[in-house]
């Protein structure tokens, strides 16, 4: 464990735990896409499997169980708790349009063609898209609302820190993993434009809004 | 380059 893989994971943890709270106080999930939600759900379901199998650190268990059990809370809560006001009209990006090519990619590039392997990799490359209706949502409306702009700022960053996390991995340990480097840049080029209009408006108290 | 050791990443 390095300070940038703990920055990465607490800015992660901070994003799932900001949403959460978002929703739940505010009961309101508007301008939130719940496909994304879904995504990051089956992201984690995917990815965490060896759960109880592959005990690492009671820190890596915890973590694995706190973003299951929030994102699967943030799930329920957008599509049955809070569906009323669950904006569908904007949340329109089709699924099924990351899912197969990425499960697809997963079974051609993994380094063990093993069904927890192929699993891994799929959460992986799955994780890099998994933020697109959310992006295409705001995109669509206009506009986020401040605390979704925070939410997504942190999500942004957990991966970016996890970049320079494998970099000081790779040259202290000589350790590196293509696939999720690969994967994480893409992740975070994703962000590139959200964090220009966070860091130039809404960090100076605007609302963040996208030229139409 | 080596296979990737342990999954201990989150």
């Amino acid at each position: 464990m390095n300070i940038f893989r703990l920055l990465g994971d607490l800015s992660h943890l901070l994003a799932i735990i900001i949403l959460l709270l978002k929703i739940w106080r505010t009961r309101s999930c508007a301008g939130v896409s719940g496909k994304s939600q879904i995504l990051f759900a089956l992201v984690f379901t995917t990815r965490y499997l060896d759960l109880f199998t592959n005990f690492i650190s009671m820190y890596n268990s915890a973590m694995k169980l706190i973003y299951l059990v929030c994102s699967y809370a943030t799930v329920f809560l957008m599509y049955f708790k809070f569906k009323a006001t669950y904006d569908s009209n904007h949340d329109t990006f089709r699924m099924e349009f990351l899912v197969v090519p990425v499960g697809g990619l997963a079974f051609l590039v993994n380094h063990d063609f093993t069904p927890l392997e192929i699993l891994w990799t799929f959460s992986i490359y799955l994780e890099a898209v998994a933020i697109l209706p959310q992006l295409f949502m705001i995109s669509k409306t206009g506009e986020a609302e401040t605390i979704t702009s925070h939410y997504l700022f942190a999500l942004g960053s957990y991966r970016a820190l996890y970049i320079v996390n494998w970099v000081f991995r790779f040259y202290t340990e000589g350790f590196f993993d293509l696939i999720a480097i690969v994967a994480g840049c893409v992740q975070t080029i994703l962000y590139c434009d959200f964090f220009y209009l966070y860091i130039t408006k809404v960090l100076k108290g605007k609302q963040l809004t996208l030229p139409a | 380059y080596d296979l990737p050791q342990l999954k201990d990443e989150l």
